[in-house]
């Protein structure tokens, strides 16, 4: 209000060091949010284990070093099994809807050291509402070389969310004999491993906002 | 562009820098830790407006014929911002997923008269 008969930028306003920086910290979180499109801080219920987040950080710490367009995202699971002893889970993600933008999807699983022999992972889409319940949508294979960290590269389009911001996927695996028919594996411990740093994460590459995405389009 | 001196009364850039620890947001916002909130404050008198930007011999040229005709620009020149470079951000959303953006225009890195 002190500055009220002249805007600040047009000189000779100087305001007590206190109100200025008080100015300065609020323009601070306006200037934040709105350069992130949020309306507020936002609450987080859930934050991931620090030890899973500086993990998959890490893990995608070299390709980020290019100037990034766009947003990166990584969504960690919650997982579960189907029946502890069987060579499947049941993931759950919650990424925000912004089904138009997805770029580039791939789903992090580390695989437990149990398993002997070959072993192939199936991946299928879940639960998606435009099929009966339970029904499964074949999303990618990956052969397992070994114990360890596995990327798996999913189309875009099969991931767009059903209920607003749930995603569920199904991790199955069996053990290809050879001749391309699969047998069910030998049973063993769980297939992957969760706890922790390993849970299993998404990581996602959106296209960038359009300028003004965030407003109606005029017809 | 100058940063700010106390006793710079004209056109600069005043220099910020807001750690994220001071707003309460360290828990959501992961990276960086603060960053520089610049703005543009001090006098512009005539013979300074729109520098830099236009071509100075332009600029002379426009400020002598203000002097020759004795006519004076009813408006004032501001100080604003000329340059800016984007932030980038690696934060907690409200599901807890990690999300890294590019903020545009985010730091000011340079003032000057309009």
């Amino acid at each position: 209000p002190a500055a009220a008969s002249q805007c600040p930028s047009c000189g000779g306003l100087t305001l007590p060091p206190q109100v200025e920086r008080a100015l300065v910290l609020e323009l601070a979180k306006q200037q934040i949010l709105e350069g992130l499109h949020l309306p507020g801080r936002p609450h987080i219920p859930r934050p991931p284990p620090r030890a899973a987040l500086s993990r998959a950080l890490r893990r995608l710490q070299p390709r980020s070093a290019e100037p990034a367009r766009g947003e990166e995202l990584i969504s960690f699971a919650e997982v579960a099994d189907s029946a502890p002893a069987a060579c499947s889970s049941v993931l759950t993600f919650r990424p925000p809807p912004a089904p138009a933008r997805l770029l580039r999807a791939r789903l992090w699983l580390h695989v437990a050291p149990t398993r002997p022999g070959a072993l192939r992972l199936r991946l299928f889409r879940w639960g998606a509402r435009r099929r009966p319940p339970g029904s499964r949508a074949l999303l990618a294979e990956h052969p397992v070389r070994g114990p360890g960290w596995q990327a798996l590269a999913l189309p875009p389009s099969g991931l767009r969310a059903e209920a607003p911001g749930v995603l569920k996927l199904r991790v199955d695996c069996d053990a290809p004999d050879g001749n391309g028919t699969a047998r069910p594996p030998p049973p063993a411990p769980r297939l992957l491993d969760t706890a922790g740093e390993r849970r299993p994460f998404l990581e996602l590459k959106l296209r960038p906002r359009e300028p003004g995405a965030g407003r109606a389009r005029r017809r | 562009t100058p940063t700010c001196e106390p006793e710079t009364p004209l056109c600069c850039r005043r220099d910020h820098y807001v750690d994220f620890q001071e707003l309460g947001w360290r828990d959501w916002i992961l990276q960086p830790e603060g960053y520089q909130l610049n703005y543009c404050s001090g006098q512009c008198p005539p013979h300074l407006a729109g520098s830099p930007g236009i071509a100075a011999s332009f600029h002379s040229a426009v400020f002598s014929l203000l002097k020759a005709n004795n006519l004076w620009p009813t408006g004032t020149s501001c100080c604003v911002p000329t340059a800016r470079r984007p932030l980038s951000l690696l934060y907690l959303d409200r599901n807890g997923n990690v999300v890294k953006t590019d903020v545009p225009d985010m730091v000011v890195e340079a003032c000057g008269c309009s």
